[in-house]
């Protein structure tokens, strides 16, 4: 499942 | 996590300590937009939609809270604090901040990595964040009396956004497949409205005066 972005940034 | 991004990070938690101390110690918010401070709230809710879902790290969930407390804290300091309202520049902050939001969530509806809810809405809080400070920067223009405090702190704001820039320079050299198009552009254009700002700033500097923005 690719449906979620990893955001490490703030 | 780099050094760029982290001076980035701390850059923007200065900002919003010297505006809370501002507020705080002086009892005063003058010259402060009530409207980028509402448009930043709301920057960090859609932005960090994912604080219980995604862990990342300590360190973001923690720089998350501090985020949405202070910038939640800020509007009701502003809105309702008893003393710290009064010196609300009311008639001056002018700005339909209402008109920056609808544009950015089409954008964010049209242009998007992903389809989903939470990547809709992180990308619409990059694109608010990118004109948030709009209101602020009229407001600074109309003021004519601008404390020291107001101009460091949007000085601190801009440096951030300009020391992000310089972190994904640096991840896009030392990281394979970090590519977020999205993020860089709003990120350009929220730095390059700084840029009048900064001119002035560093000429008021330069030449040991109080900083004014030509009307």
């Amino acid at each position: 499942e690719d449906d979620e972005l990893s955001h490490d940034e703030l | 996590m780099n050094i760029l991004r982290l001076a980035g990070d701390m850059t923007h938690l200065i900002s919003v300590i010297v505006l809370l101390l501002k507020i705080h110690s002086i009892k005063s918010c003058a010259g402060i937009s009530l409207k980028t401070q509402e448009l930043y709230a709301l920057v960090f809710v859609s932005r960090y939609l994912n604080i219980f879902t995604d862990f990342i790290s300590l360190y973001n969930t923690i720089m998350k809270l501090i985020f949405l407390g202070t910038s939640f804290s800020i509007v009701w300091y502003m809105r309702y604090h008893k003393i710290v309202r009064r010196s609300y520049d009311k008639d001056q902050d002018t700005f339909r901040h209402y008109f920056l939001v609808l544009p950015c969530l089409i954008l964010a509806l049209l242009i998007n990595e992903r389809f989903t809810f939470k990547e809709i809405m992180w990308t619409f809080s990059l694109y608010l964040e990118a004109v948030a400070i709009l209101p602020q920067l009229v407001l600074l223009q109309r003021t004519k009396n601008t404390d020291n405090l107001t101009v460091q702190y949007i000085f601190l704001l801009g440096a951030y956004r300009a020391l992000y820039i310089l972190n994904w320079i640096y991840r896009y050299f030392t990281e394979p497949d970090y590519l977020h198009w999205i993020t860089w552009i709003s990120g350009l254009v929220q730095t390059i409205l700084y840029g009048d700002f900064f001119y002035y700033y560093f000429l008021s500097w330069k030449n040991n005066v109080k900083l004014q923005l030509p009307a």
